[in-house]
């Protein structure tokens, strides 16, 4: 799952 | 990932591509601010500090050594090419940048996901694109005359924003739980204003005529 504070856009 | 955010990071890389070729076939940079370039590497250096500390994807860490080797080899190009930097139009390219940075810093440290040195300079990062464009859409429009490869540069720069708003739509309702409305509501922003770029190349794509700004 994606976490808060992960950011998988560029 | 979507289609729409895959097609928004190659158009992203399209424009770079065709700011190099320009570059490197011209060996020259006029038309470009130097200005917009610079706050670019920063904005990429900033945000993808989490190359040191995430990996998402070996798609995602190559697209970003790929932005930050790219920004910086174009504002050195510009900077130090004895051909290159000759070329620059340095008395058109006199948008207060500083004013930009010092604005995106602020509103970083009030508005951000969370409290933390690295998620305040994304935040940060995340400002600052949405107003980079700024010192080159000046420039632009100073110059009035915009060369064929500057105006593609900023058209598919446009196009890259644009995308990635689909992107935010698809991924809304395919994904509850995605809410990311720092970058969103700058995405929207940013891409607001290129919607003066994006109507006189339409216009100048119907007649098929030169692209030119008005004064």
């Amino acid at each position: 799952g994606e976490t808060n504070t992960t950011h998988d856009e560029l | 990932m979507n289609i729409f955010r895959f097609l928004g990071d190659m158009t992203h890389l399209i424009s770079i591509l065709i700011l190099l070729l320009k570059i490197y076939a011209t060996k020259s940079c006029s038309g470009i601010s130097l200005k917009t370039q610079e706050l670019y590497a920063l904005v990429f250096l900033t945000r993808y500090l989490d190359l040191f500390t995430d990996f998402i994807s070996v798609y995602n860490t190559v697209m970003k050594l790929v932005f930050i080797a790219s920004s910086l080899a174009i504002v050195w190009c510009m900077r130090n090419h004895p051909l290159v930097r000759r070329s620059y139009d340095k008395q058109l390219d006199t948008f207060r940048h500083y004013f930009l940075l010092l604005a995106s810093f602020l509103l970083a440290l009030l508005l951000h996901e969370k409290f933390a040195f690295q998620e305040v300079l994304w935040a940060f990062s995340i400002y600052l694109e949405a107003v980079a464009i700024l010192p080159q859409l000046v420039l632009l429009q100073r110059s009035g005359n915009v060369d064929n490869l500057t105006g593609q540069y900023v058209f598919f720069l446009g196009a890259y924003r644009a995308l990635y708003i689909f992107n935010w739509i698809y991924r809304y309702f395919i994904d509850p739980h995605f809410t990311r409305w720092i970058a969103c509501v700058s995405g929207l922003v940013q891409t607001a204003l290129y919607a003066d770029f994006f109507y006189y190349y339409f216009i100048s794509w119907k007649n098929n005529a030169k692209l030119q700004l008005p004064a």
